[in-house]
């Protein structure tokens, strides 16, 4: 466990806890992607299946287990309880797109080919995809709220921090993890148009269009 | 010991 790694997970527990609040407090989810919220879940609930088959250590438990949760919540309330709010018309993203390529890579270049270790690879797959959908609305409609930015922002940190966490690991455990080191480039790649806008425009006025 | 190390990271 180094720096990069606690704040890595710090940042991405904050994204997830922002996007919460934001819908509890306005009792809405406009502006948010219902399809990237639920390709989040399926991307917890598919890595996270080691809960069951090993015990790494209480931090990794817990954090997995909130992650879980709070991705569930998230789609509850964005699928039923703020339903009404949710701009269903601008969350078009085919995620049949993202979903057959990542299901037959994660068959193709895994680390061994067993169930839970397949499932682990495609979760990491998936998950360098799964802001696709959001991103797509953003450019469809042509704006994103500013705690909808926020979010952004602290995901994409999130993927920035860990990077820097496998280049730590790297020089320090000589460890090197192939497949989550190429989509986390990936992944990260994607946040960096969002990056450029967060930077030059949402901070002063408030919002990204 | 490398399986492990990867299920530790989120």
């Amino acid at each position: 466990m180094n720096l990069f790694r606690i704040l890595g997970d710090v940042s991405h527990l904050l994204a997830m806890i922002l996007l919460l609040g934001k819908i509890w407090r306005s009792k809405s989810c406009r502006g948010i992607s219902g399809k990237s919220q639920a390709l989040f879940a399926l991307v917890f609930t598919t890595r996270y299946l080691d809960l069951f088959t090993n015990f790494i250590s209480l931090y990794n438990t817990v954090m997995k287990v909130i992650f879980l949760l709070c991705s569930y919540v998230t789609v509850y309330m964005i699928y039923w309880k703020f339903w009404k709010s949710f701009d269903s018309e601008n969350d078009t993203f085919r995620l049949e797109f993202l979903l057959v390529p990542v299901t037959g890579l994660s068959f193709l270049e895994n680390y061994s080919f067993t169930p839970l270790e397949i499932l682990w690879t495609f979760s990491i797959y998936l998950e360098s995809v799964a802001i696709l959908p959001q991103l797509f609305m953003i450019s469809k409609t042509g704006e994103a709220e500013t705690i909808t930015t926020h979010y952004l922002f602290f995901l994409g940190l999130y993927r920035a921090l860990y990077l820097a966490n496998w280049i730590w690991r790297y020089h320090t455990e000589n460890f090197y993890d192939q497949i989550a080191v190429v989509s986390g480039v990936v992944q990260t790649i994607f946040y960096c148009d969002f990056f450029y806008l967060y930077v030059t425009k949402g901070r002063c006025q408030g919002r990204v269009e | 010991k490398d399986q492990e190390a990867r299920h530790d990271e989120l």
